[in-house]
């Protein structure tokens, strides 16, 4: 067996500034998902290591970074799943987390279900010891420029959004 | 949006992603992300795969499974990737890129976006991109 990690940072238009950045983020990420696979870690290990890094990574949308709705918050979504077991977890529209991913982690490990969204997802992450971040620790400058670039009321979301970052 | 796939050496398969979502978007909205098929998939007996794009059109055509669905039927990686990426812009115009290992360690990464920055790390050595054709 060949172990193997690849990893994104999502789809769209990069500007020329952000493109050589956003790889070299991309290619830490994918080279510490290996060093574990190469340490004898789990699959689940590797991708979770690898997203929890770009998450961290202001340069992308997740986590620290993350892009702004309509009325500027950061509201964020995450997916892990195993398929070994088909076990899976997520969260939806949660607020206030420095690594949805690792929640969505807690979520497949520690529930009986497969999705927890918004507060419910914000009050199971209290539970798990998972310490709140302030909402503004999570927001950069950049996104808040995208957002302003964007924000005509009358503009379609969907519309505005083609063509850029996924 | 930031998503990974992975082989461990018991030939385990796993994906993650995590997403802001999209800019100005209604509170409240969730796109593909966290919805199990769409924004990820992994079955250790077909592959996984990790996606990123216009959610609501990877919700549409179900993206991750779609291509699996393909790899079921013989197609690499590569060419299910391509002809399920191909099918959510012809059915619903929308854009998109995925990372796609099977269990074998045979991997991918394609896009039908501008560009997606993407990278590989197997056998000791680093594939990686950002345009089409790297």
């Amino acid at each position: 067996m060949l172990p193997v990690v690849v990893a994104h940072g999502g789809a769209g238009h990069i500007p020329k500034d952000r493109a050589e950045s956003a790889s070299a983020g991309v290619r830490e990420a994918t080279r510490k998902g290996y060093a574990i696979l190469k340490s004898g870690g789990s699959a689940v290990d590797a991708v979770i290591e690898a997203v929890t890094i770009l998450e961290n990574n202001p340069r992308f949308n997740a986590g620290r970074g993350s892009v702004l709705n309509v009325k500027g918050e950061v509201e964020m979504d995450a997916l892990v799943m195993d398929g070994r077991t088909l076990a899976c977890g997520a969260v939806a529209a949660v607020r206030r987390v420095a690594n949805p991913i690792q929640l969505a982690r807690l979520v497949m490990d520690k529930t009986s279900h497969v999705c927890l969204a918004a507060d419910g997802a914000s009050q199971f992450a209290s539970t798990m010891g998972i310490p709140e971040v302030a909402e503004e620790s999570l927001i950069t400058d950049y996104a808040i420029k995208r957002w302003k670039d964007n924000l005509p009321p009358d503009a379609d979301p969907v519309e505005a959004q083609m063509g850029k970052m996924g | 949006t930031v998503g990974a796939v992975a082989v461990d050496v018991q030939g385990n398969l796993a994906c993650a992603t995590s997403t802001g979502g999209m800019i100005n978007k209604m509170k409240g909205r969730v796109g593909d992300t966290p919805c199990v098929g769409c924004g990820a998939y992994a079955d250790n007996q077909i592959g996984a795969v990790a996606p990123t794009g216009h959610g609501e059109a990877i919700m549409r055509v179900v993206l991750s499974r779609h291509i699996l669905f393909h790899m079921e039927q013989g197609k690499s990686p590569e060419e299910a990737s391509d002809l399920s990426l191909d099918y959510m812009l012809k059915r619903v115009s929308g854009l998109g890129g995925v990372v796609v290992v099977d269990p074998k360690g045979t991997w991918a990464a394609r896009f039908s976006s501008q560009q997606m920055p993407w990278a590989a790390a197997q056998q000791e050595q680093l594939h990686y991109g950002v345009f089409h054709g790297e």
